[in-house]
């Protein structure tokens, strides 16, 4: 077989003169751990596309990264979860945006894909989509971090807005 | 944001992103990841493209679609597809960087901002994870 898998994992505002040591690790696991669910599909013989939804859902469960748990607050305090999957064998393609109880939204996206006749769904609608679908549901309160958080509040206290991209936490 | 592109075995591609979007974000505001075209594409005549950065700008340059189109049409390597489309991105004001995979398994890792994340491997064994 010859496969290929490549991972991002933004963590933020964090840089290498910014991340210490424990941050570094706690990144440099997730990507590895990423690595070596998509890895496992595609060793296996599995397609491309079930590889990237496995890769991208241990990322969202890693509080580490801006994507599922970890995922950075709205202004009103809130967590708000984009995701969106392709299969390039087909071009069919699958998203949702600010949706707020899915465990995985990667897997919501694709379940638009494949179970829907929509590409994208959004808010309170997708919501609804991925309960009826049986997808995992879980409590916002999951997806929250305590660094999610100060991130948040040092926002406002500076009075910047959340477009200043040089803060860039997100 | 997090993301995550592959060719398999039998040469197809995929891409998926998922993020949060911008601390502090107001009014429903909703980014590139999402959009097919902008923050995700995958086509099996060109590449696989997954972003992260400035989501207004990447949605103006449709930086995945771009980079696609780019190999596709004009025969472009994924290299300077890539490069091309995110230094086009930077010129609108727009940083960040894109993970891409083609259907022949040949990968580019582009950026215009540090703090990227990035991990690779292959059925060869090849193995890397990094942060540049």
């Amino acid at each position: 077989s010859d496969w290929t898998l490549l991972v991002h994992g933004g963590a933020g505002s964090m840089t290498r003169d910014t991340i210490d040591a424990a941050q570094d690790a706690a990144a440099r696991a997730g990507l590895n751990a990423a690595l070596d669910a998509g890895s496992a599909v595609l060793a296996g013989g599995g397609s491309a596309v079930d590889a990237v939804e496995a890769a991208v859902r241990v990322l969202e469960d890693d509080p580490a990264f801006n994507a599922g748990r970890g995922a950075v607050f709205t202004h009103e305090g809130h967590i708000e979860l984009d995701a969106a999957i392709m299969d390039g064998a087909t071009r069919d393609a699958g998203a949702v945006a600010a949706v707020t109880r899915t465990r995985n939204p990667v897997t919501l996206a694709r379940h638009v894909m494949v179970d829907s006749p929509h590409v994208l769904l959004a808010g309170k609608g997708a919501d609804a989509f991925s309960a009826e679908q049986g997808i995992e549901q879980i409590d916002p309160a999951w997806f929250a971090t305590p660094e999610r958080r100060r991130q948040l509040d040092d926002m406002k206290a500076r009075k910047t807005g959340s477009f200043d991209v040089d803060l860039k936490y997100g | 944001t997090v993301g995550a592109v592959a060719r398999d075995a039998a040469g197809h591609v995929a891409a998926a992103t998922s993020t949060g979007g911008l601390t502090g974000k107001r009014w429903g505001r909703i980014g590139d990841a999402p959009l097919i075209g902008a923050g995700t594409y995958a086509d099996d005549r060109a590449a696989a493209v997954s972003a992260t950065g400035a989501g207004e700008y990447f949605i103006r340059e449709g930086v995945a679609h771009e980079i696609c189109a780019r190999v596709r049409l004009a025969g472009a390597p994924l290299r300077e597809a890539a490069d091309a489309v995110m230094a086009e991105t930077r010129e609108l004001g727009g940083r960040g960087g894109v993970i891409v995979t083609g259907p022949d398994g040949e990968t580019v890792y582009s950026f215009t901002t540090p703090g990227m994340y990035r991990g690779r491997a292959s059925a060869e064994g090849a193995r890397s994870v990094g942060i540049y």
